[in-house]
């Protein structure tokens, strides 16, 4: 696992809670926006299950800690994006909290239900970039939520040791978070 | 729009996804001159693994030199690939492969080893 220069996290005491809310500009329309919000509401609590942090969505997209939206070509924050694959998403480290995703590509919620060679799945990049809003930068273990790429029609939107290690080292564990479980789920995606 | 559960069909052909032209960079390594490659070299700059030229006018060449080289076996080392200095398959499959768009190294990130 790495970190962003200077290891940034987003500070608010003891128990934390962050606000995130989607574009009411930005969106895609071929998914609906409760299955997305399904999507988001899964992929953060990953990350409230291993870490002291909860995650609440709000209406008010100006005064979100996290704000989500789907953006075409050049968006102005000086990172442009580019068209089917390539680059997917991105997000800031803390506590800018902007996570952008790339319209242009197929977003997938059941990559069984749709037929593109080219479909990602929405789980995987959210569970990733959250990582980032929280202050993880990229990791070099290949099954790590974490590591950079993400092939189409493929899946990792589980937290592997890694990143759960290094999200912990920043924000420490939540007290009912058992490495147990997460040992036992790391060894049955492993033997599949 | 769809409603749900109604299957969606999309085909799209993969051929033109960003990156698909740089597997015309297969197998090159260092000395050789391949029309194209200051493209893959902004891809190495963009994702922090090679500093922008200070030449006149700031500009990548398609030669494929020491500096690029050692850019490469940094990213395999960040990706856990075999160390080769060459674009080899399994390299250039990753470069391909859609990514991240923040990058993996550089002055704004730490690595901590664990």
């Amino acid at each position: 696992f790495a970190y962003f220069y200077g290891s940034p996290r987003w500070e608010r005491g003891s128990s934390m809670t962050l606000t995130y809310a989607f574009s009411p500009w930005n969106m895609i329309d071929y998914i609906s926006l409760p299955e997305i919000r399904g999507v988001f509401r899964r992929s953060f609590s990953k990350w409230a299950s291993v870490i002291p942090v909860n995650f609440t969505e709000i209406e008010d997209y100006g005064s979100a800690n996290i704000k989500i939206g789907f953006f075409r070509g050049d968006h102005g924050d000086g990172e442009p994006f580019d068209g089917v694959l390539g680059v997917l998403a991105h997000a800031f480290s803390p506590e800018n909290g902007r996570f952008h995703l790339d319209e242009a590509e197929t977003w997938a919620v059941d990559i069984g239900k749709v037929k593109s060679k080219v479909a990602v799945d929405l789980e995987s990049v959210a569970t990733h970039e959250i990582g980032h809003i929280l202050g993880l930068a990229h990791s070099s273990v290949k099954e790590a939520v974490m590591y950079p790429s993400l092939r189409p029609r493929s899946r990792k939107a589980d937290l592997k040791l890694d990143d759960v290690q290094g999200i912990q080292a920043l924000y420490g564990s939540n007290p009912n978070f058992r490495y147990s479980s997460l040992l036992e789920s790391e060894n049955s995606s492993n033997k599949a | 729009r769809f409603t749900p559960g109604q299957v969606t069909v999309i085909t799209t052909d993969d051929h033109n996804a960003t990156w698909h032209g740089f597997t015309r960079f297969k197998d090159a390594e260092k000395g050789s001159r391949v029309s194209g490659m200051s493209e893959l070299k902004k891809y190495f700059q963009r994702f922090g693994y090679l500093s922008i030229p200070d030449n006149q006018n700031c500009s990548f060449t398609d030669v494929f030199d020491a500096q690029f080289e050692s850019a490469v076996v940094l990213y395999q080392k960040k990706f856990g690939l075999p160390v080769t200095g060459k674009l080899d398959s399994d390299t250039l499959s990753e470069i391909m492969s859609p990514r991240c768009g923040v990058s993996d190294t550089g002055p704004k990130v730490r690595a901590t080893k664990h």
